[in-house]
């Protein structure tokens, strides 16, 4: 979807 | 080994029921601390942290870090066959690859005991940084609920504004638009009743709402939401489990490109 951005975007992998 | 005992089996039903839409399997990590699982949704958009205090058991034995790989709608369907006011202990070790969910009556006069097949699941898990967040908003669980699903009906998405004064939830759609906005509410009787708005500084955000409609399964959990918000970072929407600990959703906004 248009703008959704993903969760690991934010977070680092481990 | 591991084994662990809860007073009320229908805790873990009630949180594997609350997830088990948004992520159908997930690896259970057990150590001396507790039952911990972090988990993405299929699409990689929102994330769901459960962490379960080993003090918050009965009895909570974990001789080394364990990893039990399940998938939750099979837990799900053992964990509704214990009856309303049943114990719950868990066993498994490393030899073979079954969680045991031992269910006992209030009166012990029946044992039920359901094996469960683990399974390997290869996920990623993540970093969550420990940040501060611009505004934290505490409010009825039921409340919050009741404006996702409310708002679910007009629009797809809902921009959430906090100022010093209020929260403000608000969405669009193609039969119009529609706006709640929630006072600072201390004074009431259950503290669990209070609207509380801690603001850093103001945030404006937006997000898909039907991740958030997902996430307010958890409602029966905890009397009390708290919904943590900072500018381009995802929304923390947390559900604190009395004397045990919490489940944490965590949900992307959308940020025009």
């Amino acid at each position: 979807p248009p703008g959704q951005k993903g969760i690991m975007n934010f977070f680092t992998k481990k | 080994m591991f084994e662990a005992q809860m007073a009320q089996a229908a805790l873990l039903k009630q949180i594997i029921e609350s997830i088990r839409e948004l992520i159908t399997e997930a690896t259970f990590e057990v150590s001396g601390t507790g039952m911990m699982l972090q988990a993405m949704d299929s699409s990689h958009v929102s994330l769901v942290a459960l962490n379960l205090r080993s003090d918050g058991f009965q009895l909570f034995r974990a001789d080394r870090p364990f990893s039990m790989g399940m998938n939750l709608n099979h837990m799900a369907k053992m964990l509704k066959c214990a009856g309303k006011d049943d114990t719950l202990t868990m066993r498994a070790d490393e030899a073979n690859d079954l969680v045991t969910f031992l269910f006992e009556s209030p009166g012990n006069e029946r044992l039920a005991e359901f094996e469960l097949k683990l399974m390997d699941i290869t996920s990623e898990n993540l970093g969550i940084p420990d940040a501060e967040y611009s505004a934290t908003v505490s409010m009825p669980s039921a409340e919050f609920q009741r404006i996702v699903k409310d708002l679910g009906s007009i629009g797809d998405t809902v921009e959430i504004t906090v100022t010093k004064d209020d929260v403000r939830f608000a969405a669009s759609g193609d039969i119009g638009n529609a706006t709640i906005k929630c006072r600072q509410l201390l004074d009431t009787e259950k503290p669990e009743d209070r609207t509380l708005i801690e603001m850093v500084e103001p945030v404006n955000l937006t997000f898909a709402l039907r991740y958030l409609i997902n996430f307010s399964k958890a409602t029966s959990l905890a009397p009390s939401v708290t919904i943590k918000l900072s500018t381009e970072m995802p929304v923390v929407v947390e559900y604190k489990l009395s004397d045990i600990g919490y489940v944490r959703f965590y949900l992307a906004p959308k940020i025009e490109d």
